[in-house]
């Protein structure tokens, strides 16, 4: 679960 | 941490030239700790971010030297995001690019790319590059060194004086 909420929380920079 | 002390010894501006045997010793102490590929990359994204130019060079020699001897538990953090979003920042002018060094931008662009190359099931690496592409701020891929790509070998150990 942790690993889930983290992979959705791991987002790309905005430019 | 230990890790904390390594980075600082092997990134230190006072240091004449790379030191090895303290690089060695910071990717030594990640593969001791459980959390040290997460507690090591927070760190050297820091010390890249440096306004010292050669603190910054040293920290970026340091990466690549643990992407090589850390393993897939350090691939892993680097392939995150959370880390990539701080070398983007180098890079762009949005954010610090305009205040680094251009051996330092060109130093995080090769690594990038050698990365989508060496390890393409790390996807978000090549979503984070092919945007700087996207952005301008990668015009072409570089030329990496034969010497430079990433290959699971030791890198070179200082001779005995």
């Amino acid at each position: 679960l942790g690993e889930e909420s983290e992979e959705r929380d791991d987002h790309l920079l905005p430019m | 941490s230990e890790i904390e002390g390594e980075v600082d010894k092997a990134t230190n501006p006072s240091n004449r030239q790379e030191d090895w045997e303290y690089i060695i010793g910071f990717c030594d102490q990640i593969n001791k700790e459980l959390e040290g590929p997460q507690i090591a990359v927070r760190l050297l994204a820091h010390k890249i971010q440096s306004p010292q130019e050669w603190e910054a060079v040293q920290a970026l020699t340091v990466l690549e030297a643990c992407m090589k001897n850390c393993g897939r538990r350090f691939h892993n953090e680097v392939g995150k995001f959370r880390f990539l979003n701080e070398l983007i920042k180098v890079v762009s002018p949005k954010y610090l690019g305009d205040r680094v060094s251009e051996k330092v931008k060109t130093k995080v662009i090769e690594l990038l790319y050698s990365w989508t190359v060496a390890l393409p099931e790390e996807s978000k690496i090549k979503d984070a590059y092919y945007m700087l592409k996207r952005q301008g701020i990668v015009m072409f891929d570089p030329v990496i060194p034969a010497d430079r790509t990433l290959i699971p070998s030791p890198p070179p150990r200082p001779k005995n004086p």
